[in-house]
């Protein structure tokens, strides 16, 4: 799976995620990433956020709109994505990752699986990281 | 407000051997997004052209280089939306299409629905005039290889779990 979430200089949010899913999955089957909340979500009161994982964990706690749920209560795009993880791993023994951007531009990218490429740009400065940590 | 690009490649476990491309490829991603963002592009814009840059890459499970289903095919799904209206496009177990993620924003944009499957969604990328591709372009020798070892159930190596992930 790949995603993206960005702020633009208008202060607008947007998510996109794609994927060809599940190895050896059943003909027909569909995860995640084409229902909306679930394998992603963008809203300008909020942020947006892009996932990745368990396509049917992530299903179950629809775990995008759950971190933007979180950051409407005030959690930070950091915290809110390790709570929602945390849920999915104890409900559901869920594990994935996220990319996350709140309109004004504070981002983060967490995961609780073992590794996730992952990169952001912003004022020019590249960052990038794959392990925990 | 500062302007921000974050992608990811997946959180699948990646054998070392592929890990410094995996890492590359979404640096590159990233840039390509930012480049949008600071030449005035929309985030949309700029989330749409990262993630097709990523499924052109074979080394990620998306577009070319997308795992196979069971019986040895491709299926992808692809969703975007856009914070401002709220309004959003997805495409789901989609076939011979290169980039689904330009097809996901043609639902969004063309169109009163949110999701287009299976042959509905092939038949609507005809209409818009994308190409269609030949499935084997979408097949990368490392899907297949993987898809074969997973049909041994004594097989259980890293790439093997990497597919558990979607």
């Amino acid at each position: 799976t790949v995603g993206a979430v960005a702020v633009d200089m208008q202060g607008n949010v947007t998510a996109a995620t794609s994927t060809g899913g599940m190895l050896n999955k059943m003909e027909g089957r569909v995860g995640d990433t084409p229902c909306v909340g679930c394998g992603g979500y963008a809203d300008n009161q909020f942020g947006a956020v892009s996932p990745t994982g368990h396509g049917e964990a992530i299903m179950k706690v629809t775990l995008s709109r759950l971190i933007l749920f979180y950051m409407e209560q005030g959690k930070s795009p950091e915290e809110a994505s390790d709570m929602a993880l945390t849920f999915m791993l104890e409900r559901v023994s869920g594990l994935g990752g996220v990319v996350v951007v709140n309109p004004k531009g504070t981002w983060a990218a967490r995961f609780n699986s073992k590794q996730m490429a992952w990169a952001a740009v912003q004022q020019e400065k590249l960052h990038h990281g794959l392990y925990q940590e | 407000m500062l302007p921000v690009v974050v992608v990811h490649g997946g959180a699948g476990q990646i054998p070392n051997e592929r890990a410094e491309a995996s890492c590359a490829g979404v640096r590159e991603a990233a840039r390509k997004g930012y480049e949008i963002l600071m030449s005035g592009g929309s985030a949309m814009d700029a989330v749409v052209e990262a993630v097709a840059m990523m499924e052109n890459n074979p080394l990620y499970n998306a577009g070319r280089g997308s795992v196979l289903n069971w019986k040895g095919e491709v299926e992808m799904d692809a969703l975007v939306m856009d914070g401002c209206t709220l309004a959003c496009g997805a495409v789901s177990a989609v076939r011979r299409v290169a980039n689904p993620i330009y097809l996901a924003r043609l639902v969004m944009d063309k169109t009163s629905h949110v999701c287009l499957t299976g042959e509905g969604a092939f038949k609507f990328a005809r209409a818009m005039g994308i190409p269609e591709v030949p499935e084997e372009s979408l097949i990368t020798e490392y899907a297949r290889k993987r898809w074969k070892d997973n049909l041994n159930p004594e097989a259980d190596h890293v790439q093997n779990q990497m597919g558990k992930m979607g």
